[in-house]
């Protein structure tokens, strides 16, 4: 896998997106439903959440357009690029473009979503019976309204199920008209039009006028693309007409004559030979799902894979059953750590050093004694590309880095070891952190995340626990600092106050909290880390650090990366 | 038996005719997905980079590294794919 130059993703762990606007291969629902499944196959390995917005700016904003869109990068018809996307930042930075010159569908032919009929939403069922005959299209047979329609089972004719097909006789979607059918015919710059068109437009998009008067009313909207509708050519969403007239023979279905590329294609009047109007047969399409995750692989950090079944692989290939691939997965674990929080997933048989035991059954409160070994990850994780870090802290005379589910350690002898996975040490913990200390009494490691905290004790762990449960106030929404104190006492840190916890009793001292500045002049009041290390206090914001000594003077200001991290 | 329809092609308007030369699709493809600087040099050197060019795309793709356009790489490259470039200059 690869990620951008700078290893750009989204700082904040809940992305939105908004959907500006749709293709007209696809009825919108489909389409909302590609993209939220698109989205999950990411938030399914990662701490990310995807939350939709219908209006102002999202960090991920979705579009369909053709040939030049309106960025730098133009489209170039059908087939060949079929979309892409920009890497997280600002702006256009994180927005996904896809080419309304493909044909989309879920990758394997026309998803006929249906309206009204008794076939409550269902999809059509292509071939299926309808007075003996089969139908592997939506049809206007058997009606007199021109309504094309289709049975949502392989056989109209004994189920008697039906819904009717998008066509602009039914709805549009879009423009200004709340989704009213079309006005046949309607009025456009004077001229009268029985169809769609895409006069006026310099998008290619078919509109229609959903009053009789376009230019009275200015009530429009966009015409969906029928199931027959062409793709491409001179005629895009137009229907096919059969049968038609080319070079003096009759076809009553597609085909390649006249092509050298074997594309299927027809014409949309009766004579193509007079009319000129033609436009490329549907095919399976492409899977609207399938890119879509792979643009949003590139909206949220990565770049391009050369394993050919990586889903970030640059060129398309349909998959029936699609899962992420071990590259993808290990790729944005890499900007965003692995999957945390409440979705039950089996547990891991922990391994010994000889063989897998299933892990013992236990409520979370309750001791459990897993054994596990630490295993390297990507060492090309680098923590000097880091700029701010979950919980810096000593243990065990090693001072470790925690951020987004692993951590680092400096040696004594100062060199740097890692990436660990923390969920391989300490498997109870969130991949986030907090704080966290080594009590100097009874070598037990505390670790803070958010409202709850977890006492581990070699392998044995106790909690999560409320923090409430040491006497912290209850709506102290985390503990960002911890410096252990002669005589078992530790001071624990948020924002401008502080509080000192007596280990042996559990509980928070009296006559706390207490405020910053009146003990600690000279440092950040918005440290995100406070730590104590070989015997100085040292209180972190971003990439920086002041260094406290025991007569609380501030004796250095650094840098993390190179004074602690040794970069 | 029957005479094989003698296939006239025709051109259709509003066709976004690709028939460009298999140079000049490769061309057009590598300097599109970041194999080729755009302000490519000419002569002797042109050469070159496309060679050295031809044999990156075709490493990134899982193909044979001949560096020539050979007629796995011309069909690889007409394959349905991401806009975004391979290779960022």
């Amino acid at each position: 896998y690869q990620t951008f130059t700078g290893n750009l993703k989204w700082d904040n762990k809940d992305v939105t997106y908004r959907i500006l606007n749709y293709s007209p291969d696809m009825e919108a629902s489909l389409t909302d439903d590609a993209f939220a499944r698109a989205f999950k196959v990411w938030s399914d390995v990662t701490p990310l959440t995807f939350r939709r917005l219908y209006d102002g700016t999202a960090d991920i904003m979705i579009s369909f357009g053709k040939a030049d869109h309106g960025d730098p990068y133009p489209f170039d018809g059908k087939d060949g690029l079929l979309a892409h996307a920009y890497p997280p930042g600002e702006g256009i930075q994180g927005d996904a473009h896809f080419d309304d010159d493909e044909y989309w569908t879920l990758g394997s032919g026309p998803v006929i979503k249906t309206s009204y009929g008794n076939a409550e939403g269902a999809t059509c069922h292509f071939p299926f019976l309808f007075e003996g005959q089969s139908y592997s299209t939506c049809t206007t047979e058997g009606r007199t309204d021109g309504l094309p329609w289709c049975a949502t089972t392989a056989d109209y004719d004994k189920d008697k199920i039906f819904g009717f097909c998008p066509s602009e006789l039914l709805s549009t979607f879009g423009g200004n008209s709340n989704e009213a059918p079309c006005v046949f015919p309607f009025v456009f710059q004077g001229e009268k039009y029985d169809s769609c068109t895409t006069d006026g437009r310099t998008d290619g998009y078919r509109w229609c006028a959903t009053t009789a008067n376009y230019d009275t009313d200015k009530q429009y909207g966009f015409c969906p693309n029928r199931d027959t509708a062409v793709i491409g050519g001179n005629s895009e969403g137009e229907p096919c007409q059969f049968p038609f007239t080319f070079l003096g023979t009759q076809y009553s279905s597609c085909t390649s004559e006249g092509r050298s590329d074997g594309k299927l294609w027809c014409a949309t009047t009766s004579n193509y030979d007079t009319d000129k109007k033609w436009g490329f047969c549907p095919d399976g399409g492409y899977s609207l799902f399938l890119v879509a995750a792979h643009e949003f692989g590139h909206a949220l950090g990565l770049d391009h894979s050369n394993i050919k079944d990586a889903l970030m692989y640059p060129m398309y290939k349909y998959i029936e059953d699609f899962s992420l691939h071990e590259d993808d997965i290990k790729g944005i674990q890499y900007l965003y750590g692995p999957k945390t929080g409440p979705d039950p997933t089996p547990p891991e048989p922990q391994f010994t050093t000889s063989s897998p035991i299933l892990p013992t059954k236990s409520t979370p409160s309750e001791k459990t004694t897993t054994v596990s070994t630490t295993v390297h990850v990507d060492p090309s994780k680098d923590a000097c590309q880091i700029k701010e870090f979950d919980a810096i802290t000593e243990i065990q005379e090693e001072l470790h880095f925690f951020k987004d589910g692993y951590y680092w350690k400096i040696s004594n002898k100062r060199e740097r070891k890692g990436p660990f996975l923390i969920s391989e040490k300490w498997p109870a913990l969130p991949a986030v952190i907090n704080t966290a200390f080594e009590d100097q009494l009874t070598k037990k490691i505390y670790f803070f995340a958010e409202k709850q905290f977890w006492v581990y004790t070699g392998n044995e762990v106790f909690g999560p626990r409320k923090i409430e449960k040491l006497g912290l106030p209850s709506n102290l929404d985390r503990v960002d600092g911890a410096v252990q104190r002669k005589y078992g006492k530790v001071l624990l840190f948020n924002g401008e106050t502080f509080w000192r916890l007596d280990v042996k009793a559990q509980l928070i001292d009296s006559g706390y909290p207490k405020f910053f500045d009146s003990y600690f002049g000279g440092v950040p009041t918005d440290s995100h880390d406070v730590f104590l290390y070989k015997g100085f206090l040292y209180f972190c914001r971003e990439n920086f650090y002041w260094r406290m000594n025991a007569r609380r003077q501030v004796d250095r200001v650094g840098y993390v990366k190179y004074d602690l991290l040794k970069c | 038996w029957c005479v094989p329809l003698k296939s006239v092609y025709v051109t259709f308007p509003g066709d976004v005719i690709k028939n460009m030369t298999d140079k000049q699709l490769a061309d057009e493809y590598l300097q599109r997905y970041g194999y080729i600087d755009v302000l490519q040099k000419s002569g002797l050197q042109a050469v070159v980079s496309t060679s050295k060019a031809l044999k990156q795309l075709q490493k990134q793709l899982g193909l044979e590294e001949t560096g020539s356009l050979d007629q796995p790489t011309i069909d690889a490259m007409k394959q349905p794919r991401c806009g975004v470039p391979d290779i960022r200059n």
